[in-house]
C-alpha cells in the first residue's frame, strides 16, 4: 500500500 | 529522520521536562491545565496502540513509551501530590466539543475504516486542539510563570519544526503523502501564533509573560 498508512511520525 | 523532524521530537521532550520542571520547582501545578494535559494522555495512548503491531524504530518504540509515560506521571502528580494546587476553577474550558470534534473528524477523514486508522486520525485531531484549554485558561488568568511560558513555546515550537520537516519530505520523499497529519498539524500550529507573539513580546521586555484581558 501507500506510504499513507506508514505512521513513523511521533 | 531529517533534522526538523528530530529537532521537532527533541522540542517536544523538552517542553515536557519543562513542565515537571516546572511542578517540582514551584512544588505546584498552579497555572497547568488539568484538561489539556488528559488529553494529551488520550492522543498518546490512542495514537501509539501501533507499538503492540508495527515496528519502525527502537528510536520510535522508545519515544513512544517515554511520551506515555511522562504524561501518565504528569497526570498522576497533578491528581495526587499537587492536587491541592490545581487551579480548578480557571480551567473551565469544555473539552466534551474538542472530544466531540475529534470524534466526527475521525470518522470522515481516516485513510481506511480499521481500528487503529480510525483511532489513529482520532488522535491527530485531539492533538491539534488538546492545546486550546491551556491557552483559555493563560488568558483567563492573564498571566504566567516563566516555565509555564517555556513549556507552551516549546509545545509550539515542535509543531511548527514538523510543519517544516513535512514539507521537506514532501520533497525529498516522492511517496510521502499525509493529507491529514498536514491540516490537523498546521492548524494546531496556528493555534500557538497568539501566544507566540506575547511570548516573543515578552521575551524582548524581560518581563513575565502577560496576555492581554
Amino acid at each position: 500500500d501507500t506510504l499513507h498508512e506508514v505512521h513513523d511520525e511521533l | 529522520m531529517n533534522l526538523f523532524r528530530l529537532c521537532g521530537d527533541l522540542s517536544h521532550v523538552i517542553s515536557i521536562v519543562l513542565l515537571l520542571l516546572k511542578i517540582r520547582a514551584t512544588r505546584s501545578c498552579v497555572g497547568i491545565s488539568l484538561k489539556t494535559q488528559a488529553l494529551y494522555l488520550l492522543v498518546f495512548v490512542t495514537r501509539y496502540l501501533d507499538l503492540f503491531v508495527t515496528f519502525i524504530s527502537l528510536y520510535n518504540s522508545l519515544m513512544k513509551v517515554l511520551f506515555i509515560a511522562t504524561s501518565s506521571y504528569v497526570l498522576y502528580l497533578m491528581l495526587t501530590k499537587y492536587r491541592q494546587t490545581y487551579d480548578k476553577d480557571h480551567d473551565t474550558f469544555r473539552i466534551q466539543f474538542l472530544v466531540g470534534f475529534a470524534i466526527v473528524l475521525a470518522l470522515l477523514t481516516p485513510h481506511r475504516y480499521t481500528m487503529l486508522e480510525v483511532l489513529w486520525t482520532f488522535s491527530l485531531w485531539l492533538e491539534s486542539v488538546a492545546i486550546l484549554p491551556q491557552l483559555f485558561m493563560l488568558q483567563t488568568t492573564g498571566e504566567c510563570e516563566n516555565l509555564t511560558s517555556h513549556y507552551i513555546f516549546a509545545l509550539g515550537l515542535y509543531r511548527a519544526l514538523y510543519a517544516v520537516n513535512w514539507v521537506y519530505r514532501y520533497l525529498f520523499e516522492p511517496d510521502y503523502w499525509q493529507p491529514v497529519t498536514w491540516v490537523a498539524g498546521i492548524l494546531q500550529t496556528a493555534l500557538y501564533g497568539d501566544f507566540f507573539y506575547y511570548y516573543v513580546m515578552s521575551k524582548r521586555r524581560g518581563k513575565k509573560l502577560k496576555l492581554p484581558t
